[in-house]
């Protein structure tokens, strides 16, 4: 597409079509969005990031990621509906102006580049990167089981072969580290929220253990606000709470990595289920889905910008 | 391109801990190739799961055995990737 505005969300797109994507959405609004390459995946792929800043040095900031699961195009499509979505409202949304008047956002669309690649290419089911484990035939590790928050405990396999192999070592995938690093070099991200599917969840931290966080109430309000924007505009049911009382022990996380180094508001989004096709969400509810999704991400923005910390 | 022809998922309701467990222990089979889309938890979550066609008898049995309630959500995996495909080439088009 030459433009964002003709962009196709309810077809497959590679990885080099939204590439050029973000190229366009950073030509139409230079003045917000530039992309920060932020590392390289294991079979050298670019890592970019769009960045949403409206100046300053260093502000306060919010990350955002989709698709780690690499064969659910639901969270990358709602990644790029999303991130044009604040191109877009920016100086016409008074709430999301507001935000980035304070704030930057970065975006990172694609996390998983190899294992979205080898989905478009040669396995729809694919779901783990594609890097290659020592004394194993199967390839591949579980992103979201790969960070340093309590490492290969509960809810992880430490067989190669398996969905959710937790690799070698924390942070072993560069598709990981590349956002550890970075999280870790900018020093002042306030939120960090994951977007996967397909659950119809929201959850916070922690994944591996019951023992509610410190701010496991604010946290709850939060998520309870955020689900009921969510349903406001189809209905969509959410179930939200700790990860671990709302879906199933899970270590080496994402959103308890981030929680775990500070950053209060971290979250993880399982979007939509149809019931019935699971991830291969029909074409037409994808934008629906963005669109949901939308204003829960506008309620969890909108308070870490009126409760600094 | 790798094909799931005859491949189903199924919606494993389990009733209690004890079919949680045996799901789990499903779960550890290799051999059978199973991808669960989401993984035995507790009672009150569905478990949906990817049985690739030459799987579906040892494990239709396993569940009929242990009286473990499912319902075929998917029939034929490889049957809605091209209905999906399709679907996208239309779209392309248009």
């Amino acid at each position: 597409q030459r433009n964002t505005d003709s962009f196709d969300y309810s077809s497959y797109h590679t990885l080099e079509e939204i590439y050029s994507w973000m190229d366009s959405l950073i030509a139409e609004f230079p003045d917000l969005v530039s992309k920060l390459t932020i590392g390289s995946s294991y079979e050298k792929r670019p890592i970019h990031v769009l960045k949403f800043s409206t100046g300053g040095t260093n502000r306060p900031a919010i990350w955002l990621d989709t698709g780690i699961h690499a064969r659910e195009w639901i969270t990358p499509a709602t990644g790029m509906w999303t991130a044009k979505k604040i191109a877009q409202e920016y100086g016409q949304d008074p709430s999301l102006t507001a935000i980035l008047n304070k704030m930057d956002i970065f975006f990172e669309i694609v996390t998983n580049p190899d294992g979205y690649t080898f989905t478009h290419t040669t396995n729809r089911m694919w779901r783990k990167t594609r890097s290659i484990s020592s004394g194993s035939s199967c390839i591949g590790v579980d992103p979201n089981r790969n960070w340093d928050a309590n490492f290969g405990g509960p809810g992880t396999s430490s067989n190669p072969c398996d969905d959710t192999y937790k690799g070698p070592f924390a942070h072993s995938e560069s598709e990981v580290k590349s956002i550890v690093d970075f999280i870790l070099r900018h020093k002042n991200v306030k939120a960090m929220v994951t977007i996967h599917s397909y659950s119809q969840m929201l959850m916070y931290p922690y994944g591996y253990t019951s023992t509610p966080t410190p701010d496991a109430d604010e946290l709850y309000a939060v998520a309870k606000s955020a689900v009921d924007a969510l349903g406001s505009l189809h209905g969509t049911k959410y179930t939200f709470g700790s990860m671990i009382s709302t879906i199933y022990p899970a270590s080496g996380t994402t959103a308890d990595w981030g929680y775990s180094n500070g950053i209060k508001y971290s979250f993880t989004f399982e979007l939509r289920d149809t019931g019935r096709y699971g991830f291969l969400l029909p074409a037409d509810q994808i934008i629906p889905t963005a669109e949901e999704t939308w204003l829960a991400l506008m309620k969890i923005m909108e308070h870490v910008r009126d409760h600094p910390y | 391109q790798k094909l799931f022809i005859g491949d189903q998922v199924l919606r494993i309701t389990a009733e209690s801990h004890e079919q949680i467990a045996l799901l789990q222990e499903l779960q550890g089979l290799e051999h059978l190739e199973l991808d669960f889309w989401r993984e035995p938890v507790r009672p009150s979550l569905s478990v949906d799961v990817r049985v690739p066609f030459a799987s579906l008898q040892p494990v239709r049995v396993f569940l009929q055995s242990h009286g473990i309630q499912y319902d075929v959500m998917i029939d034929n995996l490889q049957v809605l990737l091209d209905s999906e495909m399709e679907e996208m080439n239309h779209s392309r088009q248009r």
